[in-house]
């Protein structure tokens, strides 16, 4: 099993760490670690990073790789931002293309992207114009999986209002995000299960590899303040739950037919017709 | 007594419910109750808004001018951000500067700016370049007072790694921003807090208008998580009090006299020599 996981969003939204948490595994380091002592936003571009993991899941070996494109969203000139993003996906098609049209076809090493995290800044307003246009150029390339990121800067209410408020966005702008084929001869129980999860779009997050106590005195994975403890884990702090089952669980296999099926054959089609 | 305050930063930073919570009056409305349903990213510019308000603090009556920018850090290109915003600093220095020249000086109606908040976004990573760009250009016009947003967002561990970031990127940058004289025959009381106020800068601060209750049963101004509530005038919480010490009580006058005396001299001269 592979999972080609693309990661993109401005910096300073917990994206690291969240890609850790849903892993488990310290796979990204936070730029934090990284900063030296001078002048620290020296990005002048988009870059690409990859980085692989092997991780296990219910004994199942998953080989991972995560795109990630630090400079993202930091300029003050973000026009052209998505270019390098949108060229590595195009070339990971034409890699897969020109492995397809060769003999020995059996052992193609599938580095296409199967969902791309795209993290929105909660601001509690509507989407950026950045966002829009990010999501515009990428959304028929890739299954798209938006994120309120550090979905703890806000309360209950705020997280509807923001949620109604993006999904208007992304439906005004007729930007696809990533839907379940809905199968009609599925057990009543799993399209229930889909639809809750579903229903949670776009996923307000938070993420956290620190163990902290609750106040009931259990050790969990969250964030400690002054006023709380917020814990990853509980579906009534945010929907990290949910979000893991979509990726890894519940339609890991989905997402890599779409992109096989329909998001390849796509890109292959109006390539090969040019 | 005028008090003429310049509030920058990016949409979403909590700005209109700060400059509500500190002055205890909804002096300005939040873009959330002005959206529209369509394209709600359709600023294209920097605008200059300006409301007025008269509040009374002590007894005293403070007639105050918010001057925000709506537009800020909102495009996909920031280049010429800053621009529409000097320009505006720029122009009441001009005004002033004419009201001086004519010959009844007596009744000069003072729009200088006198203190700039600009909102940082607490990403927990180094300033971006559009806050370095922004400051640089602003900070030798007016007195700068940098905060650090929804810090609700940080723990108490981030806070104070991030609040060191942030000088030492805005030392590294030259960047000045306002420290009040230390007179040394002040008393030890007043320089023991004022040393307090400023040992926070940059401040990390949260912002609200809405009352909750605490665990204890107490009602005061804050905001509710499903963890936790955290209190805008608890110091253990945020910096809410030492930035209201610093803008209404303690450096008032000083914030006044700093843009008199030094900045609109700084200003004129330059532009005399012309
Ligand atoms: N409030 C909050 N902070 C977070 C969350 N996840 C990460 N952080 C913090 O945000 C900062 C930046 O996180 P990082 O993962 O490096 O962000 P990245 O730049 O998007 O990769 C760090 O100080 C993290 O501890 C979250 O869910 N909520
Ligand atoms: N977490 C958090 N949210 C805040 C804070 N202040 C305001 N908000 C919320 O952030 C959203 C945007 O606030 P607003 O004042 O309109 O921001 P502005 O666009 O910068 O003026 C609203 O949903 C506010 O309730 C704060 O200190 N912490």
């Amino acid at each position: 099993f592979n999972l080609n996981l693309l990661v993109v969003g401005e910096s300073g939204l917990g994206k690291s760490t969240l890609i850790n948490t849903l892993f488990n595994k310290e796979i990204l380091v936070s730029n934090d670690d990284l900063t030296n002592d001078e002048d620290t936003s020296s990005e002048d571009q988009v870059k690409i990073e990859t980085t692989s993991s092997e991780i296990e899941e219910d004994g199942v070996k998953l080989k991972l790789e995560i795109i990630t494109t630090p400079g993202f969203g930091e300029l003050t000139n973000n026009t052209d931002s998505w270019k390098p993003i949108i060229d590595e996906v195009n070339s990971r098609f034409d890699q897969y293309l020109e492995a397809e049209s060769r003999v020995n076809r059996s052992t193609i090493d599938d580095k296409r992207i199967h969902a791309l995290l795209y993290f929105i800044e909660p601001t509690g307003h509507s989407l950026k114009a950045l966002d829009i246009q990010f999501m515009k150029q990428i959304h028929e390339k890739v299954n798209l999986i938006p994120v309120i990121a550090k979905s703890d800067t806000l309360s209950d209410e705020e997280i509807v209002d923001f949620k109604t408020k993006i999904l208007n966005d992304i439906k005004f702008h007729d930007i696809k995000f990533f839907k379940p084929f809905e199968y009609e001869n599925d057990e009543e129980e799993i399209l229930v299960n889909n639809k809750k999860i579903m229903d949670k779009l776009p996923f307000a997050v938070i993420g956290s590899m620190k163990e902290v106590k609750t106040p009931d005195g259990r050790l969990v994975r969250g964030r400690s303040y002054p006023w709380g403890t917020i814990e990853v884990d509980n579906e009534e702090h945010n929907d990290f739950i949910k979000l893991r089952q979509l990726l890894i669980r519940n339609f890991l296999e989905e997402l890599k037919e779409n992109t096989s099926n329909y998001l390849y054959e796509k890109y292959r089609t109006e390539k090969l017709a040019k």
